[in-house]
């Protein structure tokens, strides 16, 4: 369920890409 | 790369080392598009996600001008050429920047045990430690924040304990405060060749604690300045904002 994602830690995984 | 095709990917890989998302279940979700992304449930998952970032102010989207010469494709040319492709990109906004920083600054910070006594927030306890200054003489111009005790004591040390006591300006001792200044910080970033030399990538680490460091600044030290420089044949101010994005 898309809803229950952590917005949080999915920008904490999304990091090194967003960065690179 | 800042397309959305990138993102999405980005989503799925960040998504599965979260353990959010198994391989057999996007197998599943693309067999039950015949083995197509596009139109998937898995598309319609991501960019579901994507919007909610974007509801969340993390990222902002951006349709960049179709370049000219496809624009031009075509001219005098009646027939209906196909809708060329909308070029969209995504961008990490200002929310989004700060959140990177700080979670940059925690990881960099965050493998602190308990060890001499510091600034830096831990989840252990120690006793609280308040320096109270020795108060000095009052001299003209200092904030008049009487030391009633050491100055009454002072005129009582010079004329013994009678009353009245007579109080003479140089008995007169004021409290001292810590003194905190504001200060300026240049951070030099290195975007030579070097920094990507032989394939390896040492700027993305480099630019990580600039931003844990820009983070540090802004949130613990207000007032202070912070200018950001990159440098490689010649150098350039850069803007915060920019940092994310920067790249050799």
């Amino acid at each position: 369920d898309v809803s229950s994602i952590n917005l949080g830690d999915l920008m904490e995984g999304l990091s090194d890409s967003l960065l690179s | 790369d800042t397309s959305l095709d990138a993102l999405r990917q980005a989503l799925l890989q960040a998504l599965m080392d979260q353990d959010l998302l198994d391989e057999h279940r996007v197998q599943e979700m693309l067999a039950e598009n015949e083995g197509k992304f596009k139109g998937s449930a898995l598309e319609e998952m991501l960019n579901q996600l994507i919007e909610r970032l974007i509801e969340e102010g993390y990222l902002t989207l951006r349709e960049e001008q179709v370049r000219q010469q496809q624009q031009q494709r075509g001219n005098g040319n009646p027939e209906i050429s196909e809708p060329l492709p909308r070029n969209v990109k995504f961008e990490v906004t200002e929310k989004g920047l700060d959140f990177l920083g700080y979670k940059t600054l925690r990881n960099l910070l965050g493998s602190l045990g308990k060890s001499s006594f510091g600034r830096h927030d831990t989840p252990q306890l120690s006793t609280g430690v308040e320096a109270a200054a020795a108060s000095k003489a009052y001299e003209f111009g200092d904030t008049i924040n009487l030391d009633v005790n050491t100055t009454l004591l002072s005129a009582i040390q010079r004329e013994g304990l009678k009353m009245p006591l007579n109080l003479e300006y140089s008995d007169l001792h004021v409290h001292q405060c810590d003194y905190q200044s504001s200060c300026a910080t240049v951070v030099m970033l290195d975007c030579s060749h070097s920094m990507i030399l032989y394939g390896e990538d040492r700027f993305t680490p480099a630019k990580k604690v600039a931003l844990a460091l820009a983070h540090l600044i802004r949130t613990q030290y207000p007032g202070d300045a912070l200018k950001l420089v990159l440098f490689h044949d010649s150098a350039e101010e850069l803007p915060l904002a920019k940092l994310a994005t920067t790249q050799v």
